[in-house]
């Protein structure tokens, strides 16, 4: 599923998404 | 103290500024003085100065690891006194809104990735970000596999073989792969004086 490393990274990565800005609202 | 309360009122977003700002963004003035809740909310949580520091940047990420906390933080502190003020808050906000320019997040996303700022993505800095989340994750992988999944990448992406990715060939990559950008979108933005309600107490104009 994740053979292509830039799709695992911004599918696994907590670090680049920013939404957690507005979750944590 | 005086020196506080003077730093603090130039830190005070005007109406001015909040019109320049909606100029300048995706963002209509609205917008703006509901993500002006959102920054002041942020930038209270450890030291209340107006200024988002690193760690309040980090308690809102869940804690990041530093790695990444590093970088996204570099992106938004554009004027590299170690915090993060308002404007500039605005200013990367405005790449993850859903109608910003593919290009803008193309470039914003090639920015997070260029962890060494040299102008290119590095094998060395793909290694080190997957590297990171499977610590991040207690996910164990080989160091053969690893090597496999970067080479792989790279055999696709790196289309001059020069063993790094430059801007160019990272835009014709990832609009082959379009759903590497899917976090350069933030939905909460077109919706965010819903998001943010409280702005409507202290609103200096109509939309």
């Amino acid at each position: 599923k994740f053979f292509n490393a830039f799709e695992f990274i911004s599918s696994m990565s907590s670090g680049f998404d920013l939404s957690s800005l507005f979750e944590s609202k | 103290c005086f020196d506080c309360r003077r730093r603090r009122s130039t830190q005070t977003c005007q109406h001015p500024d909040l019109t320049r700002l909606a100029h300048e963004s995706q963002f209509s003035v609205n917008e703006v003085e509901a993500l002006h809740e959102l920054f002041k909310k942020l930038s209270c949580s450890i030291i209340d100065d107006g200024l988002i520091h690193k760690e309040e940047l980090r308690l809102a990420l869940f804690q990041a690891p530093n790695l990444f906390l590093d970088r996204v933080f570099d992106l938004f502190d554009e004027k590299k006194n170690g915090v993060i003020e308002f404007e500039e808050f605005i200013h990367v906000l405005t790449v993850f809104h859903p109608s910003a320019p593919i290009q803008e997040k193309i470039d914003f996303a090639f920015r997070l990735y260029d962890l060494r700022q040299t102008g290119f993505i590095e094998r060395e800095e793909v290694h080190q970000m997957v590297a990171a989340i499977l610590k991040e994750s207690d996910m164990l992988l080989s160091d053969e596999l690893l090597t496999m999944i970067i080479d792989k990448t790279f055999a696709d992406a790196d289309s001059d073989k020069d063993g790094k990715i430059s801007k160019e060939e990272w835009r014709v990559y990832v609009l082959e792969h379009p759903s590497l950008l899917k976090n350069m979108t933030l939905p909460y933005l077109k919706d965010v004086t819903t998001a943010f309600p409280s702005f409507i107490f202290n609103t200096e104009v109509e939309d």
